[in-house]
């Protein structure tokens, strides 16, 4: 399953 | 973290510190718009919440701070200490009407329902047109300070750079998030036009 939350991101 | 994303980073970074050496040395805000400066710090401010809900590692806490810091500190330079050479004729890109439609669409479209969420899922849609103020200034004025001009080719660069990160983490790690990728390649698209003339001619000294 792809994961959706990209908040590792700036 | 992967090498594009920290070249991202870093030309985001390049082209906030361009901003403001341009500002401090020249001692002039002439040819920036103070509209996408403002943009830019309401981008930052809703994204950055989390600032203190979660940590995730020094580097990212520290940018954080980095890019808040210098948002914040071009508006005083534009609006406060440089106020005078600020170009209030050039600079009229009407941006409620970028802000207000975010806003309905982040409340729309998003992944969650929640304050944060919706926060960050607004500023993930108002950095793609936040620099549309600045475009427009630039054509308006029918040309850029040769400084101005890089400052604009990091910023466009670094979210070009972000897609190349998406694409490697929907193959390295399964991962990708669908509105921060439609909304950086809306972002980057919308700087073609100055990435050809930039690229072509350098649009300084037109």
């Amino acid at each position: 399953k792809r994961t959706k939350s990209a908040k590792d991101e700036l | 973290m992967n090498v594009f994303r920290l070249l991202g980073d870093i030309s985001h970074l390049l082209a906030i510190i361009i901003l403001l050496l341009k500002i401090w040395k020249t001692r002039s805000c002439a040819g920036i718009s103070g509209r996408s400066q403002v943009l830019f710090a309401v981008v930052y401010t809703a994204r950055y919440l989390d600032l203190f809900t979660s940590y995730i590692s020094a580097y990212n806490s520290i940018m954080k701070l980095v890019f808040l810091a210098a948002s914040y500190g071009t508006i005083y330079l534009m609006f406060i200490k440089f106020k005078a050479s600020y170009d209030h004729n050039h600079d009229t890109f009407r941006i409620e009407f970028l802000i207000l439609p975010c806003v309905l669409l982040s409340l729309l479209i998003n992944h969650e329902f929640s304050p944060l969420e919706i926060l960050w899922t607004f500023s993930i849609y108002l950095e793609s047109v936040a620099i549309l103020p600045q475009l427009f200034m630039v054509s308006k004025t029918g040309e850029a300070e040769s400084i101005t001009s890089h400052y604009l080719f990091a910023l466009g660069s670094y979210r070009a750079l972000y897609i190349l990160n998406w694409i490697y983490r929907y193959y390295a790690e399964s991962h990708y998030d669908v509105i921060a990728i439609v909304a950086g390649i809306v972002q980057t698209v919308l700087y073609c036009d100055f990435f050809y003339l930039y690229i072509t001619k350098g649009i300084y000294g037109q």
